[in-house]
Formats: structure tokens, sequence, C-alpha cells
């Protein structure tokens, strides 16, 4: 349910998520 | 050689005093002009001289996949970060912007160690909510504005596989605007911002990077690079 979801959290998770990328290049 | 003398090997940061640190920044300096200075970098952050060595080794890479000069490129972040080149991107502008300290357009090694260093799992919480702020504040006016979150929540959609209405994202930012807009004058200001993070942790709780806990044991292929040797 998206709905669900908090606007902040979604960002923070993008964030956190793609800067883990980076260990990955 | 390495690049500290052999005596200041097995100390962490935190075991130096200023002055002795001082001291062996300026014999690191002299030893090899075309370094950073690890232990002035790592000092003020929850690395050790050895990860922030570590994480020289990724600086490296990533700031020579486009322009090979050891700056950190818009376009070598966003590859970075997405893992492609797409089109100018709102959220990597705003996280480019926040790791570019000094504003010059590109992130240096020095920027790129204090930046991540806030996604440190020892960081403090205030940090973290600072730094997510920041992040949020789009435009940098001292407040998150409704369009500016949801332009992000847009800009972040945009890159990811995520398949979530337009209706959705209308009730995800008006959600979220009613639980933190306490003053309810339709932007949120840093005292409801620190408050609204205080009461819901949850909304930092992306902010920590667990694995830079140990970055030289997660990574250790940055340990066989090492020049610092740094005991327990």
């Amino acid at each position: 349910e998206p709905v669900a979801l908090n606007a902040f959290e979604l960002i923070s998770m993008s964030a956190g998520l793609n800067l883990g990328n980076l260990f990955d290049s | 050689m390495g690049c500290i003398p052999t005596k200041h090997a097995g100390q962490s940061p935190d075991s130096l005093d200023r002055r002795e640190a001082v001291a062996l920044a300026a014999e690191t300096s002299c030893e090899k002009v075309n370094l950073p200075d690890f232990v002035n970098i790592a000092s003020g952050t929850p690395f050790t001289v050895s990860e922030v060595e570590a994480l020289h080794d990724l600086f490296r890479k990533i700031s020579n996949t486009v322009v090979k000069d050891n700056l950190i490129h818009k376009e070598e972040f966003h590859v970075a970060l997405f893992r492609n080149k797409k089109k100018q991107n709102l959220f990597v502008d705003r996280l480019f912007d926040l790791f570019d300290q000094k504003g010059n357009g590109v992130i240096e090694f020095g920027e790129f160690v204090r930046s991540l260093s806030v996604f440190h799992p020892g960081a403090p919480e205030e940090q973290k909510a600072a730094f997510a702020f920041k992040l949020y504040d789009l435009r940098q006016t001292g407040f998150i504005e409704r369009n500016e979150l949801k332009e992000m929540v847009c800009a972040l959609l945009d890159e990811s596989e995520l398949d979530i209405t337009s209706d959705a994202v209308e009730m995800i930012v008006d959600r979220t605007f009613d639980q933190a807009d306490t003053k309810g004058d339709g932007r949120i200001d840093q005292e409801e911002w620190t408050a609204f993070a205080k009461d819901n942790p949850y909304v930092l709780r992306n902010m920590t990077l667990p694995y830079l806990k140990d970055i030289t044991m997660v990574f250790p292929s940055f340990v066989v690079h090492s020049e610092i040797s740094e005991a327990d």
C-alpha cells in the first residue's frame, strides 16, 4: 500500500540505497 | 615506505592528540604531496585513518570514470549512484550539491569522506537530521515545501523501477505534510522537521549505511592497498 509510505522515508531510502551503489562501483 | 611513520601505526586518530596529529599531517604531506591528508580528513568523522584510506581507493575509482582528474564530477556521481548516464535528475543534483560543500562543481576527497560520514552508524542523529533537511529543502529557502517534496519523490521514482501513480504520490506527499507541518502553514521549518524526526525515528533510519561502520572489513580488497597499518 504505497499510501502508507512517508515521503521523507521514500527519499532517504533512495539516498541510502543509491549511496550504497557507490561501493559496488 | 608507508605514508605514516611506523611509530604511529596502530594508533587510531582518537588516540593522537591534536598537536601530534598536526605534526603527523605535516610529515605526511612532506612524504607524499599527492596524497590527501588522511589523518586530518579522518578527524571529526567516525572513520579511522585506515578507513579513510580505504575510501580513497573507492574515491579514486569513481573520480576517474569519466574525467581522470581525481575529482568527482556530477556525471561520475550520477553513474556511481544510478549506474546510468541518464538525463539530469533533481535528486542527483541535490545530493551532489550537498556533497560539493565548496560549491565548485566537483566533489573533492575530503568532501566525499565528510559527506559519507553523516551516513556512518556512529554519526549523531542531529547530524543526520540536518543533512536530511538540507536534502529536502531543494531550493534552500530554509523550509521544506510541498512542491519540493513532490518534485523529489517524482525524481527518485523516475530513476527507480517503482511504479507509483501520480495520485498515489499526491497522497504520500499530503499525508507527510499532514504529519510534519504542525504549524499548518504549508511548509516545514527546521523546528518542525527536528520534532518530527525525533518522534518518528524511522524517517532517519535510511540515513545510516551499516557497512560504513567497518569499511575495511566489509571491503577487504581495499586493505590490500592500504599503506597505513592500524591495529585494534
